[in-house]
């Protein structure tokens, strides 16, 4: 029963596409549930990128509120900030790639693209807001996925975000805050300015009864891949730049609050103080984030060295 | 069971895992740096 | 591991040909397990009471072949040649390669000069081609040639037949890893509760402060 998930009924989804329920509700779609291969392709393709963005597109179908991603497959598409109809031989590609998968019996169709943030956080920037924007004009129902394959290997657990627009000039009810995450200087104004033309989605993982098999066959592969490498080792670029961004930050908080002291325009003392606060907390909350996986790295390299090179024969 | 013990000796043999000069320079350059780092949250906290 | 699946079928097999035979008939059979590819263990041979028989009769001799197989290297051959009978090219081979894995049991990193000397090997290319061809092929060994610094760095070697007395030290250096292990649960347990504790000791700290803000602004108000 469990498998039930992966048959396509092609009927019913030709029925909610007739249906197109998600026309005049724009928070509609609330769940993703991305199947265990389609996680590990989305995944291993960002990290093959290194610190350039890569993309893709996802196929799957849909549930009720929920898009379900089956499958995934990456663009020849390269670069930062790109579009994901860039380039003509990207939509080339996508046109042969969905036909010939029809021809293979494949049944699904795209319900979406995803991109990698490298180092940088799971959110849409303002083109990445434009592209999905588009798509949901004109390929719904369609979904943006984002994932940080740095952050991932820092934090040892996918980082990864699912994401719809709302249509243009419409004014989101106050959304609960979303999980905190670090965003860096020189991204905060592109994320700040676009944060509320977008919902996150709420992403749940399956897996099919082979995908069980297999995984249980490569888990001892997988256990000795994770207790034979460091995090530490892996991520030094990113750390260093964590660092250097978080200094970057608390400059500026201490040039605003000397800005502030000297008396400009500014607003009311209560409000200039929450202001600050909430910078400085946030700095601050960055600051232990990054500490606790360094910390988390190191604990592993000890216990490592205790357990297995403190053995004298 | 010979087979058992010729195993065990197999692995035992294997350990320690590491035992270079090297390694140990850079784990305590790791170590250092991760309380270096931890210093300076606890900079930035207060 | 593999090896140990690879070979238990030989053993079987040997033991079964040593059990059938008696005296100076078990002079082929320990020529050939010594000689075949895939063997490399032979305590269970030398264990079948029919082997064991051989000491202090005229055969002997096939009891020392079979012991220098089980424990020995090249160079105890070598240094005590007359005690055995010339050996046929592949019990050489055999022997070579056992040599190679004794070398792992005390080293990680095989400087070339030392396995060359051990091996009797003239030169780095044939050494090399031993390594890879005999025993690296055969998955007794898995390690790196290192070129660059001469020497072979062994990540797995499989386990020899163990000497008399070795069973004890191994006895000790698993008891040692047990404890060290418990050890390291046991301080890995105590700063759990010590993080709870401050993690604890600091939501009241948050409260008290919160409480005392509240305090101070009514006062004010």
């Amino acid at each position: 029963s469990s498998d039930s998930i992966f048959y396509y009924d092609e009927a019913g989804q030709g029925k909610f596409q007739q249906e197109k329920p998600w026309a005049n509700d724009p928070h509609y779609f609330k769940r993703v549930k991305i199947s265990a291969l389609a996680l590990l392709k989305m995944v291993v393709h960002a990290r093959s990128g290194g610190t350039i963005e890569v993309m893709g597109l996802m196929q799957g179908k849909t549930d009720g509120d929920a898009i379900i991603v089956m499958d995934a497959f990456a663009l020849p598409v390269e670069g930062t900030e790109t579009r994901v109809n860039a380039q003509a031989d990207a939509y080339e590609y996508m046109v042969e790639y969905s036909q010939t998968n029809k021809l293979a019996g494949r049944l699904e169709n795209v319900v979406g693209w995803y991109h990698s943030h490298p180092g940088y956080g799971c959110w849409l920037s303002g083109i990445d807001v434009s592209t999905q924007m588009l798509n949901q004009q004109f390929q719904e129902p369609f979904l943006a996925v984002v994932i940080d394959p740095t952050r991932t290997v820092s934090a040892g657990k996918v980082e990864i975000g699912a994401f719809r627009t709302y249509p243009e000039g419409y004014k989101p009810p106050d959304d609960p805050v979303s999980e905190y995450q670090t965003i860096p200087l020189n991204k905060i104004e592109d994320f700040g300015v676009h944060c509320k033309q977008y919902y996150a989605l709420d992403i749940t993982y399956f897996k099919s009864s082979l995908d069980c098999h297999l995984l249980d066959l490569l888990w001892n592969k997988y256990w000795v891949n994770t207790l034979s490498s460091s995090p530490l080792l892996g991520n030094g670029d990113y750390v260093a730049g964590q660092i250097s961004d978080l200094a970057e930050k608390l400059e500026q908080a201490e040039n605003q609050l000397a800005h502030s002291r000297l008396g400009g325009i500014v607003p009311g003392p209560f409000q200039r103080k929450k202001e600050e606060e909430s910078q400085l907390a946030k700095i601050t909350r960055d600051s232990a984030k990054i500490t606790v996986e360094q910390v988390h790295g190191l604990m592993s390299q000890v216990i490592k060295d205790i357990l297995f090179n403190s053995v004298r024969q | 069971e010979n087979s058992l013990l010729r195993q065990v000796s197999s692995l035992l043999r294997r350990l320690p895992a590491i035992e270079s000069e090297k390694f140990q320079d850079d784990f305590l350059m790791e170590y250092n740096d991760t309380l270096l780092i931890t210093y300076l949250a606890m900079f930035t906290n207060c | 591991m593999d090896v140990e699946q690879k070979q238990e079928e030989l053993i079987d097999h040997f033991v079964k040909q040593a059990s059938a035979h008696k005296g100076s008939a078990l002079g082929t059979v320990v020529v050939e397990a010594t000689s075949h590819p895939s063997l490399f263990a032979f305590s269970e041979i030398l264990s079948v009471p029919n082997i064991v028989e051989l000491e202090g009769t005229e055969n002997s001799i096939f009891l020392d072949v079979l012991q220098l197989f089980a424990h020995g290297t090249w160079s105890d051959y070598k240094s005590n040649i007359s005690r055995f009978p010339p050996l046929v090219p592949d019990q050489v081979l055999k022997l070579k390669q056992l040599t190679v894995l004794t070398l792992a049991e005390t080293n990680k990193v095989l400087p070339y000069d030392q396995l060359m000397q051990e091996l009797d090997v003239t030169n780095v290319r044939e050494l090399e081609d031993f390594l890879i061809n005999e025993c690296m092929y055969s998955g007794i060994v898995r390690g790196k040639l290192d070129q660059l610094r001469r020497c072979f760095e062994v990540q797995f070697a499989a386990g020899r037949d163990l000497r008399p007395g070795q069973l004890g030290s191994m006895i000790q250096t698993l008891s040692n890893w047990l404890s060290t292990s418990d050890n390291l649960l046991v301080s890995i347990q105590e700063k759990i509760k010590w993080a709870d504790t401050m993690s604890e000791l600091d939501k009241k700290h948050r409260k008290d402060v919160h409480d005392k803000v509240d305090e101070v602004k009514k006062a004010l108000s």
